[in-house]
């Protein structure tokens, strides 16, 4: 039900 | 050569101060222009970010590009065990890179130099969101008053750490969280009369969920700025940002929880 991605998966590495 | 002018309780103290149970290392660049500090939670579910233009950091000193780990329980212990009316300064130093300098120079000139190593952690830098990628993957943002913000964040977290949602229409901004034996709601209606305090700006009504305890940690590093304004999108990650100083800012992410 509640499943999380991580805030690292949201943004591209630079 | 790195000279970071610090104070007791100054925004980059703050954030520190916040970070300690989420974090262990702040990534920190620096450049002639400014700092910009970097961390991610250990369980990887927020980053905040701090950037700090030169020019609102009286007696900054950076004549290079420079990428450094700071430990930051070392830093925040430093920093505690020093008076308020220390002047401190941060130094990294070309002959004594690899280590971190931390001096202390009271009103009457005594001094206390606390010398620590830097962490050798990859540094991971990434495309946080510019105006146009706000502008274009994000439906809503309000603007509210921090200290009111600080508020709400206790209460929900206090209800429940672990399931909060945000919703967000053109007439009401509500916040909930869901404890283990009760839930809590709060709402906000958008006031026609005054919207310099208070102002809800939504091209279509945002629903997210997220994890309270976050928003509670971060929600004390943003009281140093009189108002937050949260971008919400259905996709991306809740930003909740603050304004420091002439240029400076905060900004914090909160992964989305996945809803069925």
């Amino acid at each position: 039900l509640r499943s999380q991605p991580t805030i690292k998966s949201f943004f591209k590495r630079v | 050569m790195l000279e970071l002018p610090l104070v007791k309780g100054d925004p980059f103290h703050h954030v520190m101060e916040a970070i300690l149970d989420l974090s262990d290392v702040a990534h920190v660049v620096c450049t002639t222009r400014g700092l910009n500090l970097l961390a991610v939670d250990t369980k990887h579910l927020a980053i905040v970010s701090l950037l700090f233009p030169a020019e609102d950091f009286k007696g900054y000193t950076c004549d290079e590009y420079i990428s450094i780990g700071i430990p930051i329980r070392d830093l925040v212990n430093a920093i505690r065990c020093g008076d308020d009316k220390d002047t401190i300064t941060l130094k990294v130093g070309e002959e004594n890179f690899g280590t971190i300098t931390l001096s202390f120079v009271s009103p009457e000139k005594n001094t206390v130099d606390y010398e620590f190593r830097l962490v050798d952690a990859k540094l991971e830098r990434f495309r946080l969101p510019d105006r146009h990628f706000l502008r274009s993957k994000y439906q809503g943002s309000v603007k509210m008053p921090s200290v009111e913000f600080r508020r709400i964040c206790k209460c929900l977290s206090n209800f429940g750490d672990e399931y909060g949602v945000i919703s967000v229409t053109d007439e009401d901004l509500t916040y909930f969280a869901k404890g283990t034996d009760g839930d809590v709601y709060v709402e906000y209606k958008q006031q026609e009369e005054d919207t310099t305090i208070f102002k809800i700006d939504v091209r279509e009504p945002v629903r997210l969920a997220f994890n309270p305890k976050y928003l509670n940690t971060f929600a004390k590093v943003f009281t140093l700025s009189g108002q937050v304004k949260l971008f919400l999108s259905k996709t991306h990650p809740l930003m909740v940002e603050c304004k420091i100083g002439q240029k400076g800012r905060i900004r914090c992410f909160v992964a989305p929880k996945v809803e069925p």
